[in-house]
């Protein structure tokens, strides 16, 4: 699901 | 965060710098014998520009915006001096790689390989593949003008060492973390695989006090 992915590296 | 990423941070700092400092040290981009693509420094104002569109709505610590905010600022402030300050000292016609088409090819793959087919995933994973071939342009320039001044090869060492870092920092947290990231890991691999031929010349060369020159 789209809202789950969190991208933490810049 | 881990020390691998946090110094690979800070080698992207570096590089932003050491590249800031030539221009106003040169007064100009193209310097004395080396020069600085506009096409690069371009590509990565789109990479920051499309990967931080969750800077407003996504925050995770007070280093994670700021670096953000950074990244999109100076890379916008480069282009800016480039293409207005220092334009009469900026040569097209040495910065002749066809952008366009690793533009064209990171746009169509990020429409067919991304994690979720959404405007801001579609962007992110665009400034992910883009990242990846950003630095084309320049080391093009590198090889068509066959030398280099000792304070741009800093700069790419600097820009490589970030992105090899990464690589350490993946593993790193793959075995701490079961962290995974195929999309970046492969495109991070091919974009530190860029730069094995400048380091191999730097490290041979350039540290030994002898010009940067290709054979």
């Amino acid at each position: 699901v789209a809202e789950d992915i969190e991208h933490d590296e810049l | 965060m881990n020390l691998f990423r946090l110094v690979a941070d800070l080698m992207h700092l570096v590089s932003i710098f050491i590249l800031l400092l030539k221009m106003q040290k040169t007064r100009s981009v193209a310097g004395r014998c080396s020069r600085i693509s506009f096409k690069t420094q371009a590509l990565y104002a789109t990479v920051f520009l499309t990967r931080y569109t969750d800077l407003f709505a996504n925050f995770q610590s007070l280093y994670n915006t700021t670096m953000k905010v950074f990244f999109i600022a100076s890379s916008l402030y480069i282009v800016f001096l480039m293409k207005f300050k220092f334009k009469a000292t900026n040569d097209p016609r040495l910065d002749t790689f066809k952008a366009q088409y690793v533009v064209g090819g990171a746009a169509a793959l990020a429409l067919i390989v991304n994690y979720a087919f959404t405007v801001q995933e579609v962007l992110w994973t665009f400034s992910i593949y883009l990242e990846a071939v950003a630095i084309l342009p320049q080391l093009f320039m590198l090889t068509k003008t066959g030398e280099a001044e000792v304070i741009t090869t800093h700069y790419l060492f600097a820009l490589g060492t970030y992105r090899g870092l990464y690589l350490v920092n993946w593993i790193y947290r793959y075995w701490t973390e079961y962290y995974v990231d195929w999309i970046v890991w492969i495109a991070g691999a091919v974009q530190t695989g860029l730069y094995c031929d400048f380091f191999y010349i730097y490290f041979t060369k350039v540290l030994k006090g002898a010009k940067f020159e290709l054979p």
